[in-house]
């Protein structure tokens, strides 16, 4: 569904550059749940950025549906990302003039999609927000703002997501929800996902496990448990 | 060092209207080390922001060091938060143009001061981020950034320490790095931190844990073991 080959980021130039990723081969397999894990500043959110043709890489190649990103211009890019991948960032990054609701079927308006209205409703009611869609981020506490952003990326039901920590302002119960309808998105709908996290319990969700360490896959566990 | 008495905080009006607060009392006691825990959205954000002056009560009183906010004009309020607060905030909040350096020393050269030199390399360097110190926030992973933001409330060392999940992004090492840190301010130097967190190991390192819903408390533990 998605893969990197060779892949080498190159922050800056000169002394104060910066190799986030130093060689990565990864391959996510259609309809699979992959973890990854590693230290802060290893280079696992430049990787989920390069996988999903948010920025570009230094050396190698991406692949999404078969397709290289680094041949792909800028619209047919935006299309192609808009239309197969569903991403949470890190920093979620909601637009901050529009509600919730409004956030989460911004992918598909983009489109000229409606989103299915059962799954927005299963989604949102799951996550518990659904009392909070017609705030903006400005009101909204930041699990709730992080719990839009996972809707965001899942209500669209895009073929690969990319999951940048989706759990790290959540209490047990909300980040067990999200979770679960992760692992259902892969189960049921045979989506794709690639999680970061730094908690060891969210990832023994996943199918496998890969660790990252100064930009280069070092581990991998298959079947973890916690 | 720190309490509220009777806090009851309001957002919004008529049928929209949320009760964030709902009734809270809480003494934060000099040189102590207080967790907050509970559901995303229970309010626990709100707490820290009225505790500290950041934000104003609807109802009830808030005091830090005997002084009760409600009196204080704008100007007084400014300087004994500065003086006084150091906050780590749940979106970390640095200021996108200025390096990591520059956002860390800041409170201090407000004040027309300069950081203890031994003390901030002693933070840096436990925090794992000095190699870093001269980038701005755009050029620093998620968990560089927050651990610029736990520098920044650590290095002036204040009285009192509001740390709004101040591990979210970190992996097992830093975050236990945090902790270690925030014990030592309390150890050490008679700090008062109250954190708010949703991960039980790191609330077994403070000295008792309150357990906040619907904007009330509504439990508590001395000397937590996770
Ligand atoms: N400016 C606002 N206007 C309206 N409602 C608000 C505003 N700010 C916060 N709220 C609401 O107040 C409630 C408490 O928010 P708060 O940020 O204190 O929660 P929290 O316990 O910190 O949650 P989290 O664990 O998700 O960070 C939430 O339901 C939130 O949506
Ligand atoms: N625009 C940039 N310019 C320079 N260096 C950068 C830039 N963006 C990231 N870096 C550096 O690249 C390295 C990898 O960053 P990345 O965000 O991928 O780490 P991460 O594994 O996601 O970390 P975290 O767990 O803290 O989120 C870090 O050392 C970071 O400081
Ligand atoms: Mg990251
Ligand atoms: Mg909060």
């Amino acid at each position: 569904a998605a893969s990197v080959s060779g892949a080498v980021k190159v922050y800056g130039k000169g002394n104060t550059s910066v190799r986030a990723l130093d060689g990565v081969d990864l391959v996510l397999p259609r309809g699979g749940f992959t973890a990854v894990m590693g230290p802060s500043g290893s280079g696992k959110s430049t990787l989920m950025h390069c996988m999903a043709g948010l920025d570009t890489l230094t050396e190698g190649s991406a692949q999404i549906g078969g397709e290289r990103l680094e041949t792909l211009k800028d619209a047919a890019l935006t299309k192609l990302r808009r239309r197969k991948v569903g991403f949470i960032f890190q920093a979620f990054n909601l637009i901050q003039t529009l509600t919730g609701r409004e956030n989460i079927e911004l992918p598909l308006r983009l489109d000229g999609e409606k989103p299915d209205a059962k799954w927005f409703h299963e989604v949102v009611s799951r996550l518990g927000i659904e009392d909070r869609l017609d705030h903006t981020p400005t009101e909204l506490s930041g699990g709730q703002i992080q719990r839009v952003a996972v809707a965001r990326a899942l209500v669209s039901r895009p073929d690969v997501i990319f999951a940048d920590e989706p759990t790290g302002n959540l209490d047990t119960t909300s980040g067990a929800e999200v979770l679960a309808l992760m692992r259902a998105a892969v189960d049921e709908y045979g989506q794709t996902i690639v999680m970061v996290t730094h908690d060891p319990n969210s990832a023994s969700v996943a199918d496998r496990v890969l660790f990252l360490f100064d930009g280069r896959i070092v581990d991998s566990i298959e079947e973890p448990t916690a």
